[in-house]
């Protein structure tokens, strides 16, 4: 930078001078070609620093990928730019993306735009999209496109839950008992009631297994905890079809949307939903990077979570949202908002929540219908 | 952003005293793309 400026007031003074009988006149003119000077130079060191900043970046991905080759699974290490992060009002600028994306753009300048988005950047299949190019009117509009009839086949198996979206598998496994945790990142794990809110009935499904001793299995008609939670929150349909003996797991399943993503939330089994909660929390970025730096980042962010009951029992999903796709949207529930301007300070409020159908049988979802849509901003 | 299932499944079938294998299993390992509607784990019929 000060090189460049050197150059640049070298190069000035001699023009200056070569001038010659500027006088005073002259001696002003250089001042000012010196600060003519000082923005395209300041602009350069920018570039330039982003640039080696963004190279840093791609070499320690690299490096981290190189490792998930070899099988070695990189740790949890907090760094300083997480902590900065915190001090960034994430959720403003998360709504001032939105407001930028949902900008009309011309209708003959709509088709390179998203091209260059998505095939460009994100290697997407813009044949898949339901409508032409020119038909979204802006960016935000497209990244929540709807895909054409049978893009999507669902697994018609009856005995398979199949997945609400597009994306890749962060994380799967088996909850074990009360104190299960689920790994965030190797040395970083959060519990899944964190996550589901205290009021979960994950609570009740952990502590109250009615299938505990073999002996019981088969004797056992609704007596047992277990049971008495079925019996209470299961609709007819599917109080009818639980059998009364029969050993369940508790399972997880962790999803990552990458950007060019098709963004759209489906049911991922028949079920019914009971609750729906949302968590108006942080807006961290959800990238792979953010994962492994920042503590928490699951139940920080900005979540909505339906709860419910399938066939098996307990069901719940859990949809977080991230800095540039700030705000979940709700089919079955339209009105319903989040990304909001938070009035409170406090970012550990409880969750707010509605109950569905308060008669108990809950908002019936079929396996592959849409539930929800992760939008820009 | 990122989703999270969290749900009950079966992990042994004794009923009527037949034993029967339903376990859930996931069929997709960590790391792997998936897309809306393929199976991400399935239990086997009795």
């Amino acid at each position: 930078h000060s090189a460049i400026l050197s150059r640049g007031s070298h190069a000035a003074r001699s023009s200056v001078g070569g001038g010659g009988g500027g006088g005073g006149g002259g001696g002003g003119g250089g001042k000012s070609e010196e600060n003519f000077l000082l923005v395209p130079g300041a602009t350069i060191a920018t570039i330039l620093m982003l640039g080696a900043l963004h190279a840093r970046r791609l070499y320690e991905d690299k490096k981290v990928e190189e490792l998930k080759e070899k099988g070695i699974e990189v740790e949890f290490s907090p760094d300083i730019k997480a902590a900065f992060l915190r001090l960034l009002p994430l959720r403003t600028m998360s709504r001032f993306w939105g407001l930028l994306a949902s900008l009309e753009l011309p209708v003959y300048v709509r088709p390179f735009v998203y091209k260059a988005w998505d095939a460009g950047l994100f290697h997407s299949n813009l044949e898949e999209a339901a409508l032409p190019l020119e038909k979204y009117a802006s960016l935000q509009e497209f990244f929540v496109r709807a895909l054409k009839e049978g893009a999507r086949p669902i697994d018609e198996d009856p005995n398979c839950l199949v997945s609400p979206v597009d994306g890749m598998v962060l994380r799967i496994g088996e909850l074990g008992g009360p104190g299960a945790m689920i790994e965030q990142v190797k040395g970083f794990s959060y519990s899944p009631f964190s996550l589901l809110g205290p009021r979960t009935s994950l609570h009740k499904v952990v502590d109250g297994n009615a299938c505990d001793e073999p002996s019981e299995l088969s004797t056992a008609q609704g007596t047992t905890k277990k049971s008495w939670w079925r019996l209470s929150f299961a609709s007819p349909k599917v109080r009818n079809s639980v059998p009364s003996c029969q050993m369940e797991g508790v399972f997880y399943c962790v999803l990552y949307l990458h950007p060019g993503s098709y963004h759209r939330v489906h049911s991922p089994v028949d079920w019914n939903v009971f609750v729906r909660r949302h968590f108006s929390g942080n807006l961290f970025p959800m990238n792979e990077r953010a994962t492994r730096t920042i503590k928490n980042l699951h139940i920080e962010n900005e979540r909505v979570v339906l709860e419910g009951q399938w066939r098996e029992g307990f069901m719940a999903l859990a949809a977080i949202g991230a800095t540039n796709i700030g705000s979940i949207q709700l089919y079955i529930e339209p009105e319903f908002r989040t990304n909001r301007p938070k009035l409170k300070l406090l970012s550990s409020e409880p969750p707010e929540e509605r109950v569905y159908d308060a008669e108990g049988t809950g908002l019936m979802l079929k396996k592959g219908e849409e539930v929800a849509a992760f939008n820009m901003g | 952003s990122t989703v999270v299932l969290i749900f009950q499944a079966p992990i042994s079938g004794l009923a009527g005293g037949i034993s029967s294998s339903p376990e859930f299993k996931f069929c997709v390992k960590k790391g792997d793309k998936i897309r809306v509607g393929e199976a991400i784990g399935r239990w086997g019929s009795q």
